[in-house]
């Protein structure tokens, strides 16, 4: 959903 | 190996009530700095992120890093025989299978011990970026946890507004709307109610409300807790705890969902 790619991109993959 | 020694079991009890309706499987991360959990909820949607400092523990021995997986509903399980005021000591050896707990009553001579079967968990660890926030309310926490209640027996959503010296929490719903504002407050006599609001621009948001109301689960952690937002990136929740300690829940905004 929109939600998750909100949540995702702000959060960078270490 | 780890050795890590609570004055108050409660602490950890509470921590892993708050979260695991979030979170089922996890990793405690142990290093020297302490413990730390870092978590997405299923749907992808909430993120939990909590730091126990080592100086939350008295004493605290880890030398090596060490990843406790473990099953919350099982963690809930065994706290739930400690009682708070209990004195609580995690313990791992450097390659676990097991973590151990041993609670012991200062009032009696009891000492309870159990072992909690580690479980390998494949997360994922993401970076968590520094973000200069456009609002930051600080409130009580039981009032964040009574507007959170009462909207969400309304509607799924609540828009949060934040604008110089006062926030609005608002919801449209299908019986009705609501609103409820809160402007700056200071009180020397009853500091725990106090309402702290710091902006550099007006922000508003909308969130889901189950999120919100779950995430209180942590409101009897701290006496107030701490809004973060800025357009468009997760609102930021944060429960303080002694010694920098803090559990933080991540939410994404609803926005033209």
């Amino acid at each position: 959903s929109a939600q998750q790619a909100r949540l995702e991109g702000f959060f960078k993959a270490v | 190996m780890l050795e890590a020694r609570l004055e108050q079991a409660s602490i950890l009890k509470k921590v892993v009530d708050a979260i695991k309706d979030l979170v089922q499987d996890c990793n405690f991360d142990c290093n020297d700095s302490g413990i730390a959990l870092q978590a997405m909820d299923n749907s992808h949607v909430a993120l939990v992120s909590m730091m126990l400092k080592s100086d939350t523990f008295s004493p605290f021995r880890c030398d090596r890093n060490i990843a406790l997986g473990i099953n919350l509903n099982s963690f809930q399980k065994v706290l739930r025989c400690a009682q708070n005021e209990d004195i609580l000591t995690l313990k791992a050896d450097d390659s676990p299978d097991v973590v151990s707990l041993v609670f012991e009553s200062s009032e009696q001579d009891r000492i309870s011990e159990y072992d909690i079967k580690l479980m390998d968990i494949d997360q994922e660890h993401l970076g968590i970026p520094d973000t200069e926030y456009a609002a930051t309310i600080t409130m009580p926490s039981g009032e964040f946890q009574r507007i959170c209640r009462d909207l969400s027996a309304l509607s799924e959503s609540v828009a949060i507004e934040a604008e110089k010296n006062a926030v609005k929490f608002v919801c449209n719903g299908d019986i009705g709307n609501g609103a409820i504002s809160l402007r700056n407050h200071s009180s020397v006599e009853k500091p725990e109610q106090n309402v702290n609001i710091e902006l550099s621009e007006p922000v508003a948001l909308t969130f889901s409300l189950k999120y919100l109301v779950n995430f209180c689960k942590a409101s009897g952690l701290s006496g107030s807790v701490k809004l973060c937002l800025s357009n468009e990136v997760p609102l930021l929740v944060e429960y303080e705890l002694a010694s920098n300690s803090y559990l933080r829940f991540y939410l994404a905004p609803k926005i033209g969902d």
